[in-house]
């Protein structure tokens, strides 16, 4: 529950603060994926 | 005022990047089995200042196996990362590191290795082969022939088995044993005839090798052996006569 409470709080910030054309920055991790995912 | 603390590090910033390819270098230097791994992704990162210029780095790092044996010269970034239809094998690590001044080095890493599962293989690829058992009665068969033949023909050193890296087992449509091991020389030539007394000779990397033997149980009886001796020695193939070359 404190992941969701969180998750959640990010997300209305986020609504409130995202400009016309904004793009969240990606995660800073996991990193990407260099060749597949077992 | 106090300067605000450094934004934390992202997996995939340059400087997580290099801490994992001195993880990844570290791991393959320090392992004595099976083949090389190579990196899929960072994890999880995380920073633990200690003072100026030093820091502790804890990293979870994802691997993938390469096709390269652990002993072969080949650099990692010469080595190919086994497909998914080759019943990938995949390694996850920690990784604890420190950085002073700007050196990154090692302190501690932990890895845990397993292979995908046949089921997803299956749905992609129903006729694949999949790993089978050190052990396996047909596997421990293949290998010891494989060897056998190669030693029969080679006027080289007798090469002793150091370990068996991989083994396949397809049934359909054809039932075939696919084996990958180590080998050593030893002190005697391939035509000795008490082998029990041969031993390894000390440990150089051109005394080592490489094997891959394809056996054909149905519908027809076949066998090919390939070895590959490192060092000065050049690429060795062999395939008892009358039966398929390569």
């Amino acid at each position: 529950s404190v992941a969701r409470r969180a998750v959640a709080e990010v997300a209305q910030h986020d609504k409130v603060a995202r400009p016309v054309g904004f793009v969240p920055p990606p995660p800073p991790c996991p990193g990407k994926i260099r060749h597949f995912k077992i | 005022a106090p300067a605000a603390p450094p934004a934390p590090l992202g997996c995939d910033d340059p400087e997580s990047e290099a801490a994992a390819e001195v993880a990844v270098s570290y791991i393959n230097g320090h392992s004595h089995h099976g083949y090389k791994f190579a990196l899929n992704r960072i994890d999880n990162i995380r920073v633990l200042p200690q003072g100026p210029n030093h820091e502790i780095i804890f990293l979870e790092l994802d691997l993938l196996e390469t096709t390269c044996p652990i002993l072969s010269p080949t650099p990692l970034a010469n080595c190919t990362v086994r497909s998914f239809t080759d019943h990938a094998v995949e390694g996850d690590c920690d990784v604890k590191l420190q950085k002073v001044n700007g050196q990154l080095s090692v302190l501690a890493s932990k890895c845990h290795s397993h292979a995908d599962s046949a089921e997803d293989i299956l749905q992609l690829c129903p006729d694949c082969p999949l790993l089978a058992s050190w052990n396996d009665t047909e596997v421990l068969a293949t290998v010891t022939e494989s060897l056998s033949a190669y030693n029969g023909k080679s006027t080289g050193a007798y090469l002793k088995l150091l370990e068996i890296g991989r083994a396949k087992i397809q049934y359909h449509p054809a039932h075939v044993v696919f084996v990958e091991f180590a080998v050593a020389a030893t002190n005697c030539s391939a035509e000795a005839a008490n082998v029990e007394a041969c031993h390894l000779l000390p440990d150089d990397q051109s005394n080592f090798g490489f094997c891959t033997a394809t056996k054909v149980i149905r519908p027809s009886q076949d066998l090919e052996v390939n070895c590959q001796l490192y060092g000065h020695q050049p690429g060795v193939t062999y395939s008892p006569p009358g039966q398929a070359t390569s």
